[in-house]
């Protein structure tokens, strides 16, 4: 489904060439759990980004489905990152001037759906992440682990058959974690593909399969306990 | 040092008034190590934002080194952010178009350090959190880890006797985790305060007195491993 072949990643910086990533072959197949782990820097996020065709390969080739990603227009683009993936951002990403429950609706508005439906699906979507009680706050407004949720019920309000998290948790105490962790387990559960990055080594149990990046490189892949 | 008699805290959202913390008392004395824990939404950052004279409270006082805040003049209360707390924020607050070494040297400019001086330091606070190698980059040029380490670095750059971090490890994998504490151990071993939000228990373990919130209220408040 997922299939990285010597995929690189450089950035120049004027002076000096920074090699993130340095030939990364990985293949992950439709309805895998994987966790993506390593260290700061490693090159996790930058990964994530290919995979989730919201950047491109300095060199290698990255196909989604057995399509070439390099080859796709933009619709074709736009209809993989709205309808088939679920990305949560690092950075959550949310609008900063509409209220979560605008933000979670957002993926919807791009598919179409008319506004009843919208409003409570996102409601819904919220609540499922324990937010129904903050859906007309706007991100200023919210705690650091609710704008944190928010991404979480926006990647998620389209069903996408694959969902790339990067380090969905990062901001939660341990029982909203593994209240977040329930509902990708009842994804994974429901036949959908979960790449999950994360560096607490309880969040990567949730996983059946780590890979290990260090350096821009693979440095393990083995399963996991998928708890 | 931090003295909270009565703290309350309360937005008025339009339709409704939202109570986020509701009566906190708290003392932390000079040369404490205190982890503040808690559910996301219970008040954290909201409680870190009065300690560091970020914000006012609604009702009750803050008394910083047995001064009233609410007495303070805007010179006094900048002085005091700039010299007497160094805060680390939980969603890190950098100069989106200055480099990480520009970022960091940002609170010597504010003390009128000269530059050569002030080059200087940055360079031995980003080295000492990792980032020698980072230091021309602008945060979209850095990992989430890295953006981190970055507000970590500026915080604890003027020496300030209180350290206010909210979260500081969060986006960091074990062993970087590892290497901030071990700073912020140093600087507690010299005789600084510190106050650490964290929602990992791990992380906790660092400090000498744990103090739990829940729905805004103090649910707990008692002695930590102190590792
Ligand atoms: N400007 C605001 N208006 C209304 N409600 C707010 C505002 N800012 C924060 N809140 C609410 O206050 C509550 C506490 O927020 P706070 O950021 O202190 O939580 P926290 O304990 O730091 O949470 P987290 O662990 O998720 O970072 C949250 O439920 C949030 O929705
Ligand atoms: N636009 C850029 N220009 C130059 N270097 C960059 C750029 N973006 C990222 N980098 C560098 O690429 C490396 C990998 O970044 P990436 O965000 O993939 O790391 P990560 O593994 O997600 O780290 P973290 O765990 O801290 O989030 C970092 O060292 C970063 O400094
Ligand atoms: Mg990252
Ligand atoms: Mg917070």
């Amino acid at each position: 489904l997922l299939r990285c072949i010597d995929i690189r990643k450089t950035y120049d910086l004027g002076a000096q060439k920074i090699e993130v990533l340095k030939g990364i072959d990985l293949h992950i197949e439709k309805g895998e759990y994987v966790a993506i782990m390593g260290p700061s820097g490693s090159g996790k996020s930058t990964l994530m980004n290919i995979l989730g065709c919201l950047d491109t390969p300095s060199q290698g080739r990255y196909e989604l489905d057995g399509e070439q990603v390099a080859g796709m227009n933009e619709n074709e683009l736009a209809d993989i990152r709205n309808r088939k993936i679920g990305f949560v951002f690092q950075t959550f990403n949310l609008l900063a001037r509409q209220s979560a429950q605008a933000n979670v609706e957002l993926p919807l508005v791009y598919s179409g759906v008319k506004a009843a439906t919208r409003k409570k699906r996102a409601k819904e979507a919220l609540e499922a992440v324990g937010l129904g009680q903050r859906a007309d706050h706007r991100p200023n407004e919210l705690s650091g682990g609710e704008r944190q949720r928010v991404a979480v019920a926006r990647a998620l309000i389209n069903r996408p058959s694959i969902i790339l998290a990067d380090e969905p948790t990062g901001n939660l105490d341990t029982r909203t974690s593994i209240e977040i962790m329930r509902l990708f387990n009842n994804l994974h559960q429901n036949g959908n593909t979960i790449v999950l990055v994360t560096h607490e080594p309880d969040i990567a149990e949730y996983a059946h399969r780590v890979v290990r990046l260090r350096d821009g490189l693979i440095e393990s892949d083995a399963p996991g306990v998928g708890r």
